[in-house]
This record gives structure tokens, C-alpha cells and sequence, in this order.
């Protein structure tokens, strides 16, 4: 199972996805939100991770985004912490949720 | 040279001390911050010092926070983003600078 094809079935079959590190506060305030809005998530935890350094590159190879957090809502890329703050702003997070 | 006194060294010679990690964001935010106030700094980047998880375990003893970023002013303990920015929108920070 290549770390590419480990990413493509984990961003295919959950709705929200974040890329992250556990000890990271910009992913922390990016949970925090899905949380405040009732919306669940799969957080995969670079940092505790077996491939995570792969499954980094095979996401920036994916998204052209080495950064944490990084997230998908259905296959779709998000972005950033600050993508998903003015996505959430502008109303079009829930659009994507839903 | 112990950690400790290295990290005693850097606190009280230098007025504003940045206890940071090169990639982490919430330490981008406090130095732009100071930045912004034309204030000069010292950031400590742990991650890319020799000594760096000893000086942050010296940090965790000498001010009980282990996190970054870990921010002192003139040898005051200010404490973390959240921290620096509340002193901030107080008026307490550049108080603290001047
Ligand atoms: N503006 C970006 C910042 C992303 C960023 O710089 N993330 C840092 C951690 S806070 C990072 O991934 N650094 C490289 C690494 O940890 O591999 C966002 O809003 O998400
Ligand atoms: N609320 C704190 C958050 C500090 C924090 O959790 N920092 C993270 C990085 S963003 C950390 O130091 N994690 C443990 C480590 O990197 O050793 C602040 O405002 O500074
Ligand atoms: S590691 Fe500090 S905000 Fe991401």
C-alpha cells in the first residue's frame, strides 16, 4: 500500500479530513472549529504516524501544500488554517459539508 | 556551558526573547507582531539549535511552560501567543518593551 494510495482512500472515504500534527496549534484551532460546528472529522496525526513524512510528500504531490493542516471536505482540497477560516467566513465551509 | 545558564544568558541580555520553532505558525504570528511594533527580538528557534529540547526542558523549569512560543521581556516571563497578545491589547506589552 504506497503512501499515495493510503492518502487517495483516506480522502475519498471521509468527508472531512485534516492533515495534521498533534502538537500543532494552527491544526488545533482548525479541529476546534469542526467541532464548534458539530461537524465530524478523521485527523491523521502526521507526527504519530508510521509513513507520516510520506504521506506529507505524497500530499504535497497531491495538493502542491507540504504545510499541516491541510484539509479536504469529499475529496475536495480546502487548504490551509487560514483557507478554511475565510472558506468558513464566506459561508462556503458548510456548503461543502453539506 | 549548561542549558540552563545558556538559556539564563540569552534571558537577561537580550530585552525581547522568542523561544520559537522555525516552522511553527503561532511563532510567526508573535514575531510579526513585534515586527508590526518595531520592536527587535531574539528568536531561539529550539528546532534548529544544538541544545534545543535541553533549553526547552530549561524553559519548562525556569518559567513551568514548555510550549512555544515562549516570550520574556527584559528577563519577564510574558508567556505564549495568547499571552503576548493579550498584553498586547492591554497596553501592557510595550510597556513591558519600554
Ligand atoms: N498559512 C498556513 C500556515 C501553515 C504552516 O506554516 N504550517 C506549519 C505548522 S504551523 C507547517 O506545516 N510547517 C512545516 C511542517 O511542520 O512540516 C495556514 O493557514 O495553514
Ligand atoms: N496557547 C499556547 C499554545 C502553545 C502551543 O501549544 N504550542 C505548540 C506549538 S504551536 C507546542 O509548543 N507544542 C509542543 C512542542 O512543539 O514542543 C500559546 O498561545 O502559545
Ligand atoms: S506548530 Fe505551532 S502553530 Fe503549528
Amino acid at each position: 500500500l504506497s503512501s499515495c494510495s493510503a492518502g487517495d482512500n483516506y480522502i475519498t472515504s471521509n468527508k472531512v479530513i485534516i492533515c495534521s500534527k498533534s502538537f500543532c496549534s494552527f491544526c488545533h484551532k482548525v479541529k476546534d472549529l469542526f467541532n464548534e460546528l458539530n461537524v465530524p472529522f478523521e485527523a491523521l496525526e502526521l507526527d504519530l504516524i508510521d509513513n507520516g513524512s510520506e504521506l506529507q510528500s505524497a500530499l504535497l504531490a497531491k495538493s502542491g501544500q507540504r504545510t499541516v493542516p491541510n484539509v479536504y471536505i469529499s475529496g475536495e482540497h480546502v487548504g490551509g488554517a487560514s483557507d478554511t477560516f475565510s472558506a468558513h467566513e464566506r459561508g462556503d465551509l458548510m456548503k461543502l459539508v453539506n
